[in-house]
C-alpha cells in the first residue's frame, strides 16, 4: 500500500 | 494594539470550529495586512493556513505585528459564549499577556467582555512554494463533504484521477469498493451547485480520508471548495471567504508502494 508522506518532504523551513 | 471588529462572530466561531481538532496550539499573527495562521498536525501530514483580510474587519487596527500565542479548546470556549450574530471585537496590547473578546449584540444592550491567558507557542512556519496545480477543481463543498464522508465508511484511503473525462474519487476496502464520478456541471439557477474541472495534465493522487473529512468540517463557511492538485505533490483544498479572506488546508499525498 502507499506509504503516507509528511509535509516536511514538500515545504520548506522558513 | 490590535483592534479588529468582526459584523459576526459567527465567522470566526466556524473558523476555530473547522480547525480545532486538527491543531491545538496556534499562533494568530496580526499585522497591517489582517490575521493569518499557520499550523501543522501533529503528524506533520496536514497543514492549515487560515487569512483574514484585514478588509474582513471594520475597523481594523494593527500598528505593529503581534503573535497571538493561542490554545484553541480554549477560543471555542470563550466563543461559545457569543451568539451567532454578535459583534464580536478583538483586543490586544503590544506585548501581551491575553487577548480581550467582546461580544455585543445588536439587538439588545448586552455587551459581554471575556480575556484568554495567552501561551508561549514555538512554532516551526513552513514555506509553501508557489505551484501550478495540474487540475482545480471547484464544487460544492457540501457535494466535496458527502464523497468524503461516505468513502471513509468503506476506506480509509481515496484516490483522486482527474482527466479531461472529469473527476473520480475512489476507494478500495474490506467490504468492497466505490467511485464517484463527477464532470463539469453548469446550473446557471443555483451557480453555487456548479463544478468546475480545469486540467492542463491528468492527475491520480491518493489521500488519507481521515484528513479529508476533517477539512470538510469548513464547509459551513464557503457554499464552494477548491481542490488543487499536481502529481507527487500536496493537495490544496481551498475554502474562500469574503474579501480574499480564507481558509487553506494543506495535506501530504499517499506515495510509493
Amino acid at each position: 500500500a502507499p506509504k503516507q508522506a509528511t509535509l516536511g518532504k514538500f515545504f520548506g523551513n522558513l | 494594539m490590535l483592534e479588529a471588529r468582526l459584523e459576526q462572530a459567527n465567522l470566526l466561531k466556524k473558523v476555530v470550529d473547522a480547525i480545532k481538532d486538527l491543531v491545538q496550539d496556534c499562533n494568530f499573527d496580526c499585522n497591517d495586512s489582517g490575521i493569518a495562521l499557520q499550523a501543522m498536525d501533529n503528524s506533520h501530514v496536514a497543514l492549515v493556513s487560515m487569512m483574514l483580510k484585514s478588509e474582513s474587519f471594520s475597523p481594523f487596527r494593527c500598528d505593529r505585528n503581534i503573535a497571538l500565542g493561542i490554545n484553541l479548546g480554549s477560543l471555542t470556549k470563550v466563543l461559545r459564549c457569543a451568539q451567532n450574530e454578535d459583534i464580536l471585537t478583538l483586543k490586544a496590547e503590544d506585548a501581551p499577556d491575553v487577548v480581550n473578546l467582546v461580544f455585543e449584540s445588536a439587538e439588545t444592550d448586552r455587551i459581554s467582555e471575556y480575556d484568554i491567558k495567552l501561551m508561549d507557542i514555538d512554532q516551526e512556519h513552513l514555506g509553501i512554494p508557489e505551484t501550478e496545480y495540474a487540475a482545480t477543481i471547484t464544487m460544492p463543498s457540501a457535494e466535496f463533504q458527502r464523497i468524503c464522508r461516505d468513502l471513509s465508511a468503506l476506506s480509509e484511503s481515496v484516490s483522486i484521477e482527474c482527466s479531461k473525462e472529469g473527476v473520480k474519487f475512489n476507494c478500495q476496502g474490506d467490504i468492497g469498493s466505490g467511485s464517484i464520478h463527477l464532470r463539469s456541471h453548469t446550473n446557471v439557477d443555483k451557480p453555487e451547485l456548479n463544478v468546475e474541472i480545469d486540467l492542463t495534465e491528468p492527475v491520480s493522487l491518493t489521500f488519507s480520508l481521515k484528513y479529508l473529512v476533517n477539512f470538510c468540517k469548513a464547509s459551513g463557511l464557503s457554499n464552494q471548495v477548491k481542490l488543487c492538485l499536481s502529481n507527487e505533490v500536496p493537495l490544496l483544498v481551498e475554502y474562500a471567504l469574503s474579501n480574499n479572506s480564507y481558509l487553506r488546508f494543506y495535506l501530504a499525498p499517499k506515495i510509493g508502494d
